[in-house]
């Protein structure tokens, strides 16, 4: 099964 | 801060673009021009707007300047502008209010409101310039009919892209179906031409309801980009014309 990520995993927050 | 632009219909488009998936956001005036990044509130999308100060008819700003802003109120007084109004936008250093100014084109009708400011504390994140592995440019209508119908089938679209076809597919629990676009071997019209740019074959699978909320910018722009890399965020543009800017949405994707 899919599970959603969010964007944080990709990106860095500043 | 002060901006003019001839046509009020552009922003009121960006904002029925954003407000569904935004409540409020910060609008950064800087010399550049105006910009906007914001998450909806899950995290999982993120949507970016560009409007360049060249774009503009009048574009001003001797310090960066933060309107922090509710897309509900925003809403409500832009509905009181016309289509073909134009439309300016003022801001002092304070920064706890904003002033609209709508002009109609035979500048005979001029109003005025005022918006109070919010703080907004959010969280930026730096979207760095990304190679993909594959790049699929479609008209923004055929973007916009594939996610209302699919959409009606399930709650996540596989997106297949080979060098031969882009394909969209859903799984739910009534049955299942797809929609395949081939790149275009006529061109017609250049606003109805698909156009695939592949470094190497992509398999992979997004939200439907959140591609569904991106649609609604399709009046924004004839075409759309969309950009993808195996288990990496969607990027999907629309352009506002190339002198103008752009609203771009990211959309991480579904993985194991």
């Amino acid at each position: 099964n899919k599970h959603q990520t969010t964007l944080e995993k990709y990106y860095d927050g500043h | 801060f002060e901006a003019r632009l001839t046509q009020a219909s552009l922003i009121k488009k960006i904002l029925e673009a954003i407000k569904d998936l935004v409540t409020d956001a910060n609008f950064d005036c800087s010399p550049e021009g105006l910009s906007l990044q914001a998450m909806d509130s899950s995290h999982v999308s993120l949507v970016s707007m560009v409007l360049h100060a060249q774009g503009f008819e009048m574009f001003r700003c001797q310090r960066a300047v933060s309107l922090g802003i509710n897309l509900a109120s925003l809403t409500k007084i832009l509905k009181c502008a016309g289509n073909d109004d134009s439309i300016t936008l003022r801001a002092d250093e304070k920064g706890d209010k904003a002033e609209f100014v709508f002009e109609s084109q035979s500048q005979d009708r001029l109003s005025e409101f005022e918006l109070k400011l919010m703080d907004i504390d959010s969280e930026h994140l730096g979207i760095p310039d990304t190679k993909y592995s594959a790049i699929v440019e479609m008209p923004s209508s055929e973007y916009r009919r594939i996610c209302s119908d699919l959409g009606v089938m399930g709650d996540t679209v596989r997106i297949s892209v080979s060098k031969e076809s882009v394909k969209f597919q859903v799984d739910g629990d009534i049955g299942k179906g797809s929609v395949c676009l081939h790149p275009s071997s006529v061109v017609d019209k250049p606003t109805e031409v698909v156009k695939i740019s592949l470094e190497e074959p992509v398999d992979m699978i997004f939200s439907i309801r959140y591609l569904n909320y991106f649609a609604k910018a399709a009046p924004l722009s004839d075409t759309v980009t969309l950009s993808l890399s195996k288990d990496f965020p969607l990027q999907i543009e629309f352009k506002f014309g190339e002198q103008m800017g752009y609203l771009r949405y990211y959309l991480a994707p579904k993985i194991d």
